[in-house]
């Protein structure tokens, strides 16, 4: 795994996140639904707590989007790039941003949204990406069951360097 | 016109998507750092345990291929 440079990481543990924007691809709630899964994969194993906003400010911010969409970091349609994030700071800092060019699924062999928001949100928590094959923070994406995800070893062993172990 | 670039698979990619490639995703971040584009072709094969050829063969252009995160995979 790698951390990013300069080791950004939140100050706090309790973090919030808002839905700004939703693909047409899938039902509201189930993009509501993978987006709290994708969180609990690193909550799960550390003092990190989510909680959902909708009217103020939030530290994750959440929105689909396509080509240019005001970050200086277009999208480049179908295919190529499927997402990216921030790294944990103020204003864009821990927001991540899905390419709405994409098809994106919840359980087919188009995009997964689960497995690509569990990845975007390693690096709004200050992971960059790792080298190693099967890491979820492999920049490369493959797909596989998410109702059987577990969080690979590599990663875990990051965030935890992060943010420690979940208090038992 | 852009120079092709021969890969070894026989088709040609563009050198401007290669370098588009190695910019956004192994980016230079000093000016003195004059990498040929080989040696940045090398750094990316490392990254994703390919063989280190700085030519783009099959495997590397397949990669460049696959969809991915819009990070980049070395940091300043």
């Amino acid at each position: 795994y790698q951390t990013l440079p300069g080791t950004p990481k939140w100050g706090k543990t309790n973090l919030t996140y808002k839905i700004l924007s939703y693909t047409a691809d899938l039902p509201r709630r189930k993009v509501d639904d993978a987006i709290k899964r994708a969180l609990m994969v690193w909550s799960d194993v550390t003092p990190l707590q989510f909680r959902r906003v909708y009217l103020r400010r939030a530290d994750i911010e959440i929105r689909f989007a396509r080509r240019e969409h005001g970050d200086g970091y277009p999208f480049d349609g179908s295919g190529g790039t499927l997402a990216h994030a921030f790294e944990p700071g103020e204003g864009i800092g821990g927001d991540a941003h899905f390419d709405d060019d994409e098809k994106w699924s919840e359980i087919n062999q188009d995009i997964n949204l689960f497995l690509v928001a569990a990845h975007e949100f390693g690096h709004s928590l200050g992971l960059d990406h790792s080298n190693v094959t099967g890491a979820l923070m492999y920049p490369i994406y493959s797909y596989q069951n998410p109702e059987t995800f577990r969080l690979p070893e590599d990663d875990r062993r990051g965030i935890q360097k992060l943010y420690g172990k979940k208090p038992s | 016109l852009p120079l092709q670039l021969k890969a070894e698979s026989g088709s040609s990619t563009d050198l401007e998507k290669v370098k588009g490639y190695l910019d956004k995703f192994f980016p230079i971040f000093t000016k003195t750092q004059n990498l040929s584009i080989e040696e940045r072709i090398k750094e990316m094969q490392k990254f994703f345990h390919l063989t280190v050829t700085g030519k783009l063969d099959t495997e590397t252009e397949k990669i460049m291929k696959l969809p991915r995160c819009g990070r980049p995979d070395v940091s300043n």
